[in-house]
C-alpha cells in the first residue's frame, strides 16, 4: 500500500510544483 | 541558489531504493524473495539519474547537452510505464484495469516531456506536464487504495460478473474524474497565481 501512496504523493507535489512554476 | 527539484529527486529517490532494496531482501542479502520491489527500485534509479541531471545542468550549464534533462526525465517516464507494463501478466483483470489506467498516465508524462525538448519554452507544455503529473501522482494512490486497502479486512467477494463489470465502470469512472479534479486544480493555481 505504501508502495504506491508514497510515490503517488511525491509525484502529485511535483505537479503541483511544476504548476506553480509555469504560472508564477 | 541550488538546484531545489534536482536534490529533492535525489533525496526521495535515495529513500526510495534502499525502501525497496531492504524490502527484497527481507531474511538478509544472501536470499531475494520479492523481486517486484527491485524492480521499484530500478525506477527509483532512472529518477535519480534525471535528479543528477538537473543538479549537473544546474552547476555545469554549458558541459550538459540542451534538453538532456527533459530526455532523463522522458526516460524515467518511459522505464517507469514498462515496468508497470509487466505488472499486466498475471493478474486479475481489475489489477490489469487499474494498471492500464496508471500506465496511460505514465506515458503521457513520458511523451509531454520528449516534445519538451523540441519545445522547451512551451508554457503549454509545462502545464501538460504538471498536468499528466498530478493524474500520475493521484491515480497512484487511488491505486494503492483499490489495490490494497488497509481496511479491507477480507478479499471482495463478487455476486455477479455484472457486479464486476460495475465496479470495473467506477474505475473508469474514477480515472476520470482524477483528470477532472486535476485540471480544476490546475486551473484554480493559474488563477492565483
Amino acid at each position: 500500500f505504501a508502495g504506491y501512496v508514497l510515490p503517488g504523493a511525491a509525484f502529485v507535489a511535483f505537479g503541483l510544483k511544476w504548476t506553480l512554476d509555469a504560472s508564477t | 541558489g541550488l538546484p531545489v527539484e534536482g536534490i529533492i529527486k535525489l533525496l526521495v529517490t535515495a529513500i526510495g531504493i534502499l525502501a525497496s532494496v531492504v524490502a527484497a531482501y527481507p531474511s538478509g542479502f544472501g536470499q531475494l524473495q520479492h523481486v517486484g520491489d527491485i524492480l521499484y527500485a530500478t525506477v527509483y534509479l532512472f529518477f535519480a539519474i534525471s535528479g543528477l541531471v538537473d543538479v549537473l545542468t544546474f552547476y555545469c550549464p554549458y558541459a550538459i547537452p540542451y534538453g538532456l534533462n527533459h530526455f532523463s526525465l522522458a526516460l524515467a517516464f518511459t522505464i517507469e510505464g514498462l515496468m508497470f507494463c509487466l505488472h499486466l501478466q498475471r493478474q486479475a483483470f481489475m489489477e490489469q484495469h487499474v494498471h492500464v489506467l496508471l500506465v496511460c498516465a505514465i506515458f503521457a508524462c513520458a511523451v509531454v516531456s520528449l516534445i519538451e525538448i523540441v519545445l522547451p519554452y512551451s508554457l503549454l507544455m509545462k502545464f501538460a506536464r504538471a498536468f499528466s503529473s498530478l493524474i500520475h501522482g493521484s491515480w497512484y494512490i487511488q491505486s494503492g487504495f483499490i489495490l490494497y486497502d488497509p481496511n479491507r479486512v477480507t478479499p471482495t467477494q463478487w455476486n455477479s460478473s455484472q457486479d464486476y463489470n460495475n465496479a470495473l465502470i467506477w474505475i473508469s469512472l474514477t480515472f476520470a474524474w482524477h483528470a477532472a479534479g486535476a485540471f480544476i486544480c490546475l486551473l484554480v493555481i493559474i488563477l492565483i497565481s
